[in-house]
């Protein structure tokens, strides 16, 4: 999605 | 072996129809701990986390661990066979291949199950760490699910901007522009329709309103929202569940050009 960072990048794996 | 009972079934159906439209198939987790879901929705931009834990059910057994892959939609649309007043028990075996929903009228005069394939879904959990934000505002959550709808009717996003004087919601679109601002108040009599800013700094951010109003599908489950947002941070628009859990979505902000 335009202008908009994955979700996933603010968080860490498991 | 997994068996879950709650006498208020109707709050599963509830929940199911509050993730549904972002995420088709996911894994509910089942422990001692209670029944959880983490999913992404498919563009990857939020994150739902559920919560239901198991002293908030009325009877609750996992033995071992177990991660139960359904289809989000079929899941609802069983739920959707549920009386609004039946008792709901899950069940599933360790090594099975599908969950049973048992519906429970409440003068237990009818009595139906209903059983579901379940299926492998590969997904990676992700650990959300924990964050003091720079303002939380709580708020009755059909207010906030009006603000959502209403502002899409100009825009597309939304500046959700904090001060100590209020929460203000701005939109600006092709026709035209739209803001509502809401200020922070008390009412003792009728605590479900107060609105209360913990601001630590100001913070405003712009999000899409396509997910906001995904997000305000859980109004039904709480009377009260809380949406918490620090600088360059996915805001967290959470409904909590009385004396259960909570149904929690991250968003990501966008970012300015």
């Amino acid at each position: 999605l335009k202008g908009q960072r994955p979700i996933s990048s603010f968080f860490f794996v498991k | 072996m997994f068996e879950a009972r709650l006498t208020q079934g109707v709050l599963l159906r509830k929940l199911l129809d509050s993730m549904k439209d972002l995420v088709q198939d996911a894994n509910f987790d089942c422990s001692s701990t209670g029944f959880a879901l983490q999913a992404m929705d498919s563009s990857h931009v939020s994150l739902i986390h559920m919560q239901l834990r198991s002293d908030g059910f009325d009877h609750f057994r996992c033995d071992r661990n177990l991660s139960m892959g359904v289809s989000l939609n079929n899941m609802a649309k069983i739920l959707k066979c549920m009386g609004n007043d039946d008792v709901l028990t899950m069940k599933a075996e360790d090594q099975g291949d599908s969950v049973t929903f048992m519906f429970e009228s409440a003068n237990q005069e009818r009595i139906s199950d209903f059983e579901l394939k379940l299926m492998d879904i590969d997904s990676e959990q992700l650990g959300i760490p924990d964050t003091d934000y720079s303002a939380t505002v709580k708020m009755p959550s059909a207010e906030f699910a009006r603000i959502c709808k209403d502002l899409s009717t100009i825009g597309d996003t939304v500046l959700i901007a904090v001060t100590k004087d209020g929460v203000r919601f701005s939109t600006t679109g092709d026709i035209g522009s739209a803001n509502v601002t809401v200020r922070s108040h008390s009412n003792v009599d009728k605590p479900e329709e107060q609105v209360v800013i913990d601001m630590q700094e100001p913070v405003a951010l712009t999000f899409a309103l396509r997910y906001l109003n995904s997000f305000a599908k859980a109004t039904p489950l709480s009377n009260q929202v809380m949406i918490s947002m620090s600088k360059e941070l996915p805001v967290v628009v959470q409904y909590r569940i009385e004396d259960m859990g909570h149904i929690s979505y991250y968003l990501a902000p966008k970012i300015e050009d």
